[in-house]
This record gives C-alpha cells, structure tokens and sequence, in this order.
C-alpha cells in the first residue's frame, strides 16, 4: 500500500465562509485545528466568498463537520478517502512495478 | 530508453533525473545538461539546455516546475516540454525557430529533496527538507524565500507554517542556486516561467503588492495570448492578471525577484483543476493538461521574439 496507508479515511473538504463572521469562525477552528492547507497556503488568507480546500486527518473530520455544522457555515466534501484518491492517481504504478 | 518514457504517468525524481541523462545523450544537438547546484541534501539541481546551438548571445527563457514538492503536474509537464520540443522540432517550424532563436533553461524539479520526499513519506509535502535549528519543524517555502520583500505579507516567519519564508533570504540552498543562475545571465533570460499547480490561473507581477508593473500592456497582452492559445485545446478557461490581485498578496515570490532582476516576462502557471482532484489530478489528465500549457508556453516564448 502506498504511504502505508497513511491516509485512509482523510477527507478534503472545500468550506466557503459566507460573510465575516464566518471567516473570523472558520479562522479559528481551522487555527485549532491541525489541516493541511491546499488552498489558499495559510489560514490567515482564508477570506469571505473565497473557497478553502483543507485535508482533513480523519480522526478530526467528524469534529470539523459539527463545527461547521453549528456554524452553519457552507461546505462539501472534495474527497471521502485521500488514500483512495492517491491510488488512483498513480494506480498505473504498482501495476507497473507488478508488470 | 526514451522512447519507451511514459510522460503519462508520474515519474519519481530518479527516474526523471535518469531521463534527463537519457535525453542529454541521445540529442546532443539540441540538449544540454548542467548542475547548478546541490540541494540541502546533496542532491544535484539539474537543469537540461534546449535549442539550436548556435551564437553564444541567445535570447533564453527559463522554466521551472516543482518548486512546490506536493505539485506533481508540475515537472510532468517540464518533461512533456522537453519531449515535444525535441519530437516537433524537424517538423514545426513554429518550434524550429523557437529552438534557433532561443535557448530553453528546464529545470524538472526545483524542490529535488521535497519532491522525493513526497514520494517516499509525505504526499503532500510542500516546502523544502532543510532542518531549522530551533523548532522541529523541517522546510522552508521556495516561493517565499527569494530577495524581494522577503518576509513581508503573505509568508509566514514560522517555521511549522506552509508559507514559511525561512531564517533569510536565499537560505535555502536550491534558491540560492537558481538565483545566481538567473543573475549570471541576466542580459540573456528575457522570461521566467514558474509552474504551479492547482486553481487554473496565469500570474505575472507584483505578489507582493497592489500595484502595476511597468510593462503591463506588454506582459497583459502576452498573458492574454497564452491563456487564449490554452483555450484552443480544449476549451479549458485560466483567469489571469497580477498575482496579487488575482491570487492572494504574497512576498519573497520567484516571479517578483525575476521581474525586479530585469526578467521583464515573469509568469508563474497554476495548472489544472480548480479543486476537484487538486493535488491528485489523475494520470489520465497529463496529456491534455500539458498540451493545453505546451500552446500558451509556445504563444509566450513566440511574442519575446517580436517587438512590443
């Protein structure tokens, strides 16, 4: 398995802050909160109507979902299980490399 | 051998810095290959030499993919460069004389440690490997760290954030590199292409600030050439304009140290998507990801030869 696996069950959720006081809401959690920014680079460029593309480790999506939740803040999921995701994308090399 | 290379598929660093050993080989007059350096793990920072050789005053541009390790579209299409260039040069005369008008500088892959890195433990590892004395954290952002309004806004002085601009300027020996490179032969480098990956955009200057370059009519209209010869693939949209404005503020960036060093074409490319693979953009998207760049970069480096 690739990684070892690292990243079964991790998620990418796209969030987009609606107003001010969503930002300043989604700063914080986001601050707290260990992600991996993918875009924008930093949780201090997180602005309003500008979409946030975070990886979530997957013991903490549950968690960013009720926050989200109760913030009623506007979000999706991008990707359900990074692992999956990464497989796929270089899926041809372990055939490859089994070929 | 190169012709059994996939340059539909991801390449480890090994594998990319033995196709540049092949390619060097097997077109020896059009290819060339040199070290600029070593990275801060002793790597070497190869950078291949396309075009014609002829006078030794030749106009160049620059181009360099995987400065962020994590963005693996990147050196894909820094490959797909090479191997169109050298396949369409007997039958193109569009490329032709591109390639004995200029010379191409290709660097595959800056950030040589991170990206082997992110193949090896860390997918998505974006910053550099080089360890910091005081905090446990490791790396520094290759797109903060250039001499230009270094550490101001949009970089971060920590050295655990993504957007670390690292303890100076220039302190990460694969900037450092490339920089005196690029200083070297300034008189000659009359454009710098950075590729990044993901959001579908073409940036020129200023990162750092909310203002207009000098040139602005110049390199708007170039920028407008590119994205349109993009579209003409597959109808696939890039916004463009000044980083700053149509992408975040951010300073210490690669294309505001280039412009500031007298590179008056300074271009960085966000490739494809817009989200919805992101980082993880399928094997099945390189081709038609690097064709679409391959017409904007043609269309870029075609308008240096013209006067504006």
């Amino acid at each position: 398995s690739l990684y070892s696996n690292r990243y079964t069950g991790d998620q990418v959720f796209r969030i987009t802050p609606g107003n001010d006081e969503e930002v300043h809401a989604l700063r914080k959690m986001l601050t707290r909160m260990k992600v991996d920014f993918w875009q924008p680079n930093s949780v201090s460029l997180i602005c309003q109507n500008a979409t946030v593309d975070v990886h979530v480790k997957r013991n903490d999506t549950r968690g960013l979902r009720a926050h989200l939740k109760q913030e009623n803040i506007h979000y999706g999921v991008l990707i359900s299980n990074l692992q999956k995701e990464i497989e796929k994308q270089t899926g041809s090399h372990s055939s490859r490399k089994r070929r | 051998s190169e012709s059994q290379y996939d340059y539909e598929v991801y390449h480890s660093l090994e594998e990319i810095q033995s196709w540049m050993f092949e390619m060097n080989r097997t077109h020896p007059y059009l290819v060339d290959m040199f070290s600029v350096g070593k990275s801060y793990e002793g790597r070497p920072l190869y950078v291949l030499q396309l075009g014609k050789r002829s006078r030794p005053q030749k106009k160049a541009v620059w181009i360099d993919c995987g400065v962020h390790a994590r963005e693996w579209i990147g050196p894909a299409f820094c490959q797909w460069f090479v191997k169109e260039a050298i396949n369409s040069y007997l039958y193109d005369s569009a490329m032709r004389r591109l390639l004995n008008q200029l010379n191409f500088y290709i660097m595959p892959v800056f950030n040589v440690d991170g990206y082997h890195f992110s193949w090896t433990t860390d997918r998505f590892w974006r910053k550099t490997r080089s360890k910091n004395h005081k905090f446990h954290c490791r790396g520094v952002d290759a797109n903060r760290n250039w001499k230009v309004k270094w550490c101001e806004e949009g970089a971060s002085s920590h050295p655990c954030d993504d957007t670390y601009c690292g303890p100076y300027p220039e302190s990460e020996p694969e900037v450092k590199a490339v920089a005196k490179f690029l200083r070297k032969h300034k008189k000659r480098v009359k454009a710098y292409i950075s590729i990044h990956a993901y959001a579908q955009m073409l940036l020129y200057p200023y990162s750092y600030k909310y203002a207009t370059i000098p040139n602005f009519n110049c390199v708007e209209s170039a920028a407008h050439n590119a994205v349109t010869a993009l579209y003409s693939a597959y109808g696939v949209k890039y916004r463009y304009g000044p980083a700053s404005t149509t992408l975040y503020v951010s300073s210490g960036s690669s294309i505001d140290w280039a412009y500031r060093n007298g590179i008056r074409y300074a271009f960085a490319f966000e490739l494809r998507d817009t989200g919805h693979f992101g980082f993880l953009l399928p094997e099945s998207l390189i081709s038609p990801t690097c064709t679409e760049t391959m017409r904007a970069v043609k269309a870029i480096a075609t308008g240096l030869l013209k006067k504006c």
